[in-house]
C-alpha cells in the first residue's frame, strides 16, 4: 500500500503571469514528481500540488527564489489519510 | 461490519469501498423494481462491472439525461454523491413535482461508480490514484486519464502524451473500456438530452468546449442556464460557483467527456467540480457529503428541468 508520508499539498499563488509560467512549468516537470490537485489556470485562481517529502525543500526553495506566494494547505497528506480511513472503520461499525 | 439491509439504512454520510456501493445498487433496484433497474453496459479493464442505474417510468427510448461520478477515482464526494442521488430520485419521484413531471416524460441514467478499478485501487493501494488501471506497453506506467481519453479534439493540447503524467490520454480516443462502454451505450441509445459529468473539487460548473476557444453554437444559452444552476445551488449553503466554457474557466483541456458528447449533440452538457472547504482536496471529510450532494442537486434539477421545458 503506498503512504504519503510527510507529503505536503502547496496552495501556490501566483502574483502575474509570469509566475504562472513557471509554476506551469513545473507540471511538467516530472522530476520533482509533483502531483497538481488544481491546475495552473489565471492569476485569481491558487495552484494546489502535491509534493513527496523528499522533493518539499527543493520545491520550496525554488518558489521562494521566483518569488512565489505558498501556504501549506495540507502538512501531512498520510495523517489525513490514516484520520480518513480510522473514521471509515468506525463510521462502518 | 453489518451489511445495510435496505436502502434507507444505507449510510450516505461516510465513503464505501466499492462492492458496498455495488451492493447498493442491487438493494435499490430490489426495492424500487418498477422504478429502477441496473443495465451493464461494459467491464473495466480489471472485469469489473461497470454499472448503469436506469430511472424510468415506461416507454420506450424516451428523451434522456446522462450522469456519471467518479471517473476520476480519487474524487470521492462523487461516488459518494452519485449514491445520494440515486436515492434522493427514489424518495422524490412521486413526491418532488418537478423530478415526478421529469420521470413521467424521461429517463435518468446514472452511472456512480465510471471508473470502478481506478475506485478500488484508491482504497486499497493508492488512495491518490487518477485514472484507470491499464497498463501501458513499454512504460512502467499503469493507466489513462479517462477524462482526456474521448473522441473530442483527442491528442490536442491539454492532455499528456506521457503514460506517466496524470493527464495522460492513452494511445488513442476510447482506449479505455471505461470510456468506449459508455460511448457505445451513448451512440445505441441515440436519445440523450443532457450529459453531466460530475468531479471534484474547485467549485465549478462548466460546459464545452475545453479543446478549443471556439465558444459551442449554443454558449449563450448554456452559460444563462449555469448561472441559473449554481443560483439554486448557493441558494443552500452560499456556496460559490464558478462558471463558464472549460476553456475559458479552467483551462485547455482535450479529449474531455462532454466536448464528446456535445458534439454527439447532447445539447444540455455539463461538467461539475464539486465543492472546496479551501483545506481538504480531494480529502474532504465525511461531514461534507450530505451538504455537497444536497445543493448540487439543486443544480442538477435546475439543468434536468430546463432539459424537460426545452425539448429539441
Amino acid at each position: 500500500k503506498e503512504t504519503f508520508e510527510g507529503h505536503q499539498v502547496l496552495r501556490m499563488y501566483a502574483k502575474n503571469e509570469d509566475q504562472l509560467a513557471l509554476i506551469n512549468d513545473l507540471e511538467d516537470n516530472h522530476e520533482f514528481e509533483l502531483d497538481f490537485w488544481r491546475g495552473v489556470t489565471d492569476v485569481r485562481t491558487p495552484v494546489d500540488v502535491r509534493v513527496p517529502h523528499h522533493n518539499l525543500r527543493s520545491i520550496k526553495i525554488h518558489l521562494e527564489s521566483n518569488a512565489i506566494d505558498y501556504s501549506i494547505m495540507i502538512g501531512d497528506l498520510q495523517a489525513m489519510l490514516d484520520e480518513e480511513r480510522m473514521e471509515m472503520v468506525s463510521a462502518a461499525r | 461490519v453489518p451489511e445495510p439491509k435496505n436502502a434507507d439504512s444505507y449510510d450516505y454520510a461516510r465513503y464505501h469501498p466499492i462492492n458496498e456501493i455495488y451492493s447498493f445498487q442491487d438493494m435499490l433496484v430490489a426495492e424500487n423494481p418498477k422504478l429502477v433497474s441496473k443495465i451493464v453496459i461494459g467491464k473495466s479493464y480489471e472485469g469489473r462491472p461497470l454499472n448503469v442505474l436506469k430511472f424510468s417510468t415506461g416507454g420506450t427510448n424516451r428523451p434522456a439525461i446522462w450522469i456519471d461520478t467518479g471517473i476520476h477515482s480519487r474524487e470521492w464526494v462523487t461516488q459518494a454523491s452519485g449514491t445520494w442521488f440515486a436515492k434522493k430520485i427514489v424518495d422524490d419521484y412521486g413526491r418532488d413535482p418537478a423530478l415526478t413531471a421529469i420521470l413521467n416524460k424521461m429517463d435518468i441514467y446514472l452511472e456512480i461508480v465510471t471508473n470502478p478499478d481506478g475506485y478500488y485501487f484508491s482504497h486499497t493501494s493508492n488512495r491518490m490514484w487518477r485514472k484507470t488501471r491499464k497498463p501501458n506497453p513499454g512504460s512502467s506506467c499503469i493507466g489513462v486519464d479517462p477524462n482526456r481519453n474521448w473522441d473530442a479534439g483527442f491528442g490536442g493540447a491539454g492532455a499528456s502524451g506521457s503514460p506517466c503524467a496524470e493527464t495522460y490520454r492513452g494511445p488513442k480516443a476510447n482506449s479505455e473500456s471505461e470510456v468506449k462502454s459508455i460511448v457505445d451505450f451513448v451512440k445505441s441509445h441515440g436519445n440523450f438530452k443532457a450529459f453531466i459529468s460530475l468531479h471534484a473539487y474547485s467549485q465549478m460548473l462548466l460546459y464545452p468546449y475545453g479543446y478549443t476557444k471556439t465558444p459551442c453554437k449554443d454558449d449563450t444559452e448554456l452559460h444563462s442556464l449555469a448561472k441559473k444552476a449554481v443560483t439554486d445551488l448557493a441558494s443552500l449553503y452560499g456556496t460559490r460557483y464558478r462558471f463558464g466554457s472549460i476553456i475559458n474557466t479552467i483551462y485547455q483541456a482535450s479529449g474531455g467527456s462532454i466536448d464528446w458528447s456535445y458534439n454527439q449533440g447532447i445539447k444540455y452538457s455539463f461538467t461539475f467540480e464539486l465543492r472546496d472547504t479551501g483545506r481538504y482536496g480531494f480529502i474532504l471529510p465525511t461531514n461534507q457529503i450530505i451538504p455537497t450532494a444536497t445543493e448540487t442537486w439543486q443544480a442538477l434539477m435546475a439543468i434536468m428541468n430546463h432539459t424537460y421545458k426545452n425539448p429539441y
